[in-house]
């Protein structure tokens, strides 16, 4: 309970006139920062811990930890860059089916992606991350490509995924 | 050499040899409107800090020196297609580029764009908008969610509650855009394809806005100045990252163009999309492992 309610305390803090219209000065803002990342890191755990919950009705993790990419804006999910396979799951938080386009930042560009459930190979497109991105200072990571595919997600349902990278050979042939 | 063009199932994105966006297409309600989209630049009021005469742009207030903002051209592009999008990647400057993305089967055309850090070593502040004119008749009319609950109509130059002696062309005709800005041609007005239509921006964050010139769209995205505005903050809106530079920020916007009629179901369901996105967690652990 007190790991949500700090977030709630930061916001709360946050709804202050100068937060809301950014006229805070650049001490303050950092200040607003970093009391926003402290709640919503706090809130993490809470997701992980309800993500394990729904999940464990369809695989068991193992202790293996799951863990999010808040920088896949940037293109940079590095927890990922260096595995040779991984899953991942997907949460829709509508009351509807929605179609979205998942967007994964990846080192090279030979990826086959399964759905989990049907055990089907997905149609993927590669995109390049552009120079500009890649000169963005605060980004670390060393993806060269974003590993594009459409999803269908059910109301306020759980998709799941699996990606492998596969030998060069194999993906030419893919493509 | 020849004309470019992002197509999919329902819309239609034309380009110049350039790489500059000149006409969008609704294939279903067969509708369309010459479009151009492009970036530019209001140079920043520098003011005098004593005097709110003389107020600077900044923190508190958008002060274009300017009535006009300067117009930004494709510099350099290049276009990638494949089975699931298309694409277009434009470069407009050393600080300035977004792509074009049409996904496949998709009603919105996708706006990436990303700008940072703003050059001032001329020592003149800058704030960038994106802009998409087109021939709408909007009759001085446009439409912003403000508060976030409701669409409210705003009309350039007027208030409705009291008589308004506009002093500020551009800054007093903004309005605060939570998820969405949208023109379109109002009732009774004529235009060739014979259907009122309608440009809406679903934006992925809060932004000021407007709509200048009938038909017309712009969203503020940057700013960075490097005079205090003397409301209060004693300082200049002039973020840096990391580098010491200014800030560079990304974001999208999704474009959605279609007739009155079809629109208002289109952009409140993709509203919800964007700001309701699915979550990503991922885990080292696979099906085969499983």
């Amino acid at each position: 309970k007190n790991s949500i309610n700090l977030l709630e305390k930061e916001m709360g803090i946050l709804q202050h006139h100068d937060a809301v219209s950014g006229t805070e000065r650049q001490h303050v803002a950092n200040d607003y920062s970093k009391r926003l990342a402290r709640g919503i890191n706090k809130c993490l755990n809470v997701i992980y811990k309800a993500f394990d919950h729904l999940t464990s009705k369809l695989f068991s993790l193992n202790n293996e930890p799951i863990f999010m990419c808040p920088l896949m804006n940037i293109s940079q999910c590095i927890e990922i860059e260096g595995f040779e396979r991984f899953s991942l799951i997907m949460y829709n938080p509508l009351p509807r089916e929605v179609t979205t386009w998942v967007r994964l930042p990846v080192i090279d560009s030979n990826y086959i992606v399964y759905d989990f459930e049907s055990e089907d190979k997905v149609q993927t497109q590669i995109s390049e991350v552009y120079n500009e991105t890649k000169l963005i200072p605060e980004r670390n990571s060393k993806a060269n490509y974003d590993l594009v595919w459409k999803s269908v997600q059910r109301p306020l349902g759980i998709k799941l995924y699996s990606v492998q990278k596969t030998s060069r050979k194999e993906s030419i042939i893919q493509k | 050499s020849e004309n470019l063009n992002l197509n999919n199932e329902h819309l239609e994105l034309n380009f110049d040899q350039n790489g500059n966006l000149i006409n969008i297409k609704n294939k279903h309600s067969s509708v369309s409107t010459p479009l151009k989209q492009f970036y530019c630049i209001y140079e920043s009021m520098p003011g005098n800090n004593s005097e709110s005469k003389f107020q600077a742009s900044g923190a508190y207030v958008f002060r274009p020196m300017k009535n006009s903002c300067m117009p930004l051209e494709v510099r350099e592009y290049r276009v990638q297609n494949g089975p699931l999008f298309d694409e277009i990647h434009q470069v407009y400057n050393e600080w300035i580029s977004q792509t074009i993305r049409l996904y496949k089967g998709e009603k919105n055309a996708e706006f990436e764009w990303q700008v940072g850090p703003i050059d001032v070593d001329d020592k003149i502040g800058k704030e960038i908008v994106i802009k998409f004119d087109s021939d709408l008749k909007s009759n001085s009319l446009f439409y912003t969610d403000s508060n976030g609950r409701e669409i409210l109509k705003r009309k350039r130059d007027y208030r409705p509650t009291w008589i308004l002696n506009q002093t500020e062309s551009i800054a007093g005709n903004y309005y605060p855009i939570n998820t969405r800005i949208f023109v379109r041609d109002e009732p009774g007005r004529i235009n060739r394809n014979n259907a009122l239509r309608q440009l809406t921006l679903v934006t992925d964050r809060s932004h000021g806005g407007s709509s200048i010139n009938d038909g017309s769209i712009e969203v503020m995205l940057h700013r960075r100045m490097l005079n205090d505005d003397a409301l209060g903050v004693s300082e200049p809106l002039n973020e840096k990252g990391s580098d010491g530079k200014g800030l560079i920020i990304k974001g999208n916007i999704k474009v959605l163009f279609d007739t009155v009629e079809n629109s208002a179901a289109l952009h409140r369901e993709l509203s919800h999309q964007v700001n309701n996105k699915p979550l990503l967690i991922f885990t080292r652990l696979d099906k085969n492992e499983e």
